[in-house]
């Protein structure tokens, strides 16, 4: 079948909505961030929730840069020079960065880096 | 990623995305899958931002993650962006800010700025196009008026392109994946031909939360990169977005 050979590019697939089935993985839960909150403890409901699941991730980025640097290098850059980055960013943003870390345990520099991925990824 | 908005015959907007991450973080030889992106899917979550108890934006988001990647005001604009490749990247934009040069906007923290702060689509796109940025991006911005729809392909100095909605030209919908409009999409990764076989197919008459799920469903533009497919309606302030998988054989990005 033509569709099984790469890029497996499919006919247009019809009647998948209501989204079920294989290639549906679940819904996509909904929160509140109060904007009237300080920065700081705007997500803490949420990261309290998705803690496990935030720290898995940052780990399998740390091993992922591990296996590149395996010296440990790029992890010490990362949490103990990235911080200084954070009194530069625009206010809310690097207080609301802060609040996460303390309420997920996670280094602020790992927090840092997460949400600056965009820009180290666009080459 | 691949970001469309489509205008039906009555002229209410629809604004949809798929949105691909995880392209070289870890391929998992065992279960076929890229690391990172299987690790993202349990964080996306809906996040409605309030003010005095009152909906501000809504947006679909990853935990942890202070930006916005995909969003919607309601009954004003919605807006999500695509990731733009460049040897001019968001590298050197973030080396000139650690030299002092901080001139240009960190991208997720102008589209959180624009979502929040915004009040029109005018004033939307005055925003995501004129303001200097770290990095290169596509923004994809609908408004809440017929013909009000466009992609916005930034640079990090300037705006390059906006390729606008037309009905009038036939144009009823524009869809942007990773590469700029005007240019071939790289061979090996094409999603922008099969998106819009398949929106020309769906035709204007039949344009709806559902087809458009439909579209965003097929193979290639579903891929493994796919963490999460949202589909929003600005009139009626509604946003759904569903977390994605892509079986084999299904393409790597």
């Amino acid at each position: 079948r033509a569709q099984d050979v790469p890029p497996y590019t499919e006919d247009c697939r019809s009647g998948t909505y209501p989204p079920s089935g294989q290639t549906f993985r679940g819904t996509v839960p909904w929160y509140k961030v109060n904007l009237d909150q300080a920065p700081h403890e705007r997500w803490q409901q949420l990261i309290s929730d998705k803690k496990i699941q935030l720290t898995a991730l940052i780990q399998s980025i740390k091993n992922l840069a591990k296996s590149i640097f395996p010296s440990g290098k790029l992890i010490e850059i990362v949490d103990n020079d990235l911080p200084l980055l954070i009194g530069t960013l625009p206010a809310q943003y690097g207080e609301e960065m802060k609040g996460i870390a303390d309420a997920s345990g996670l280094p602020l520099g790992e927090v840092i880096l997460f949400n600056i991925f965009y820009e180290v990824f666009t080459v | 990623c691949t970001s469309l908005v489509a205008e039906d015959k009555s002229g209410k907007l629809y604004h949809a995305r798929n949105l691909d991450f995880g392209l070289f973080l870890g391929w998992d030889v065992k279960n076929n899958s890229w690391m990172v992106t299987e690790l993202l899917r349990p964080l996306v979550v809906n996040v409605n931002f309030q003010r005095n108890n009152k909906t501000v934006f809504l947006s679909t988001s990853f935990v942890g993650y202070v930006g916005m990647l995909t969003g919607m005001k309601p009954g004003v604009f919605t807006l999500t962006m695509n990731e733009r490749f460049s040897i001019d990247g968001g590298y050197l934009g973030i080396l000139e800010w650690i030299l002092g040069k901080r001139s240009g906007a960190w991208m997720s923290f102008l589209t959180r700025s624009v979502l929040e702060n915004a009040t029109s689509y005018d004033e939307a796109k005055t925003l995501l196009s004129k303001t200097k940025m770290l990095a290169p991006a596509y923004f994809i911005l609908g408004g809440n008026k017929s013909g009000e729809a466009c992609v916005i392909t930034r640079s990090r100095e300037s705006c390059l392109d906006i390729w606008e909605l037309d009905i009038k030209q036939g144009r009823w919908y524009v869809l942007e994946t990773n590469y700029d409009h005007w240019k071939e999409p790289l061979f090996i990764d094409n999603r922008r031909a099969p998106g819009m076989k398949c929106m020309n197919k769906t035709t204007q008459e039949n344009i709806s939360f559902a087809t458009i799920y439909d579209v965003l469903s097929t193979k290639p533009v579903l891929n493994k990169l796919t963490t999460y497919t949202a589909l929003m309606a600005v009139s009626d302030a509604k946003l759904e977005a569903y977390l994605r998988d892509c079986p084999d054989p299904c393409i790597p990005w």
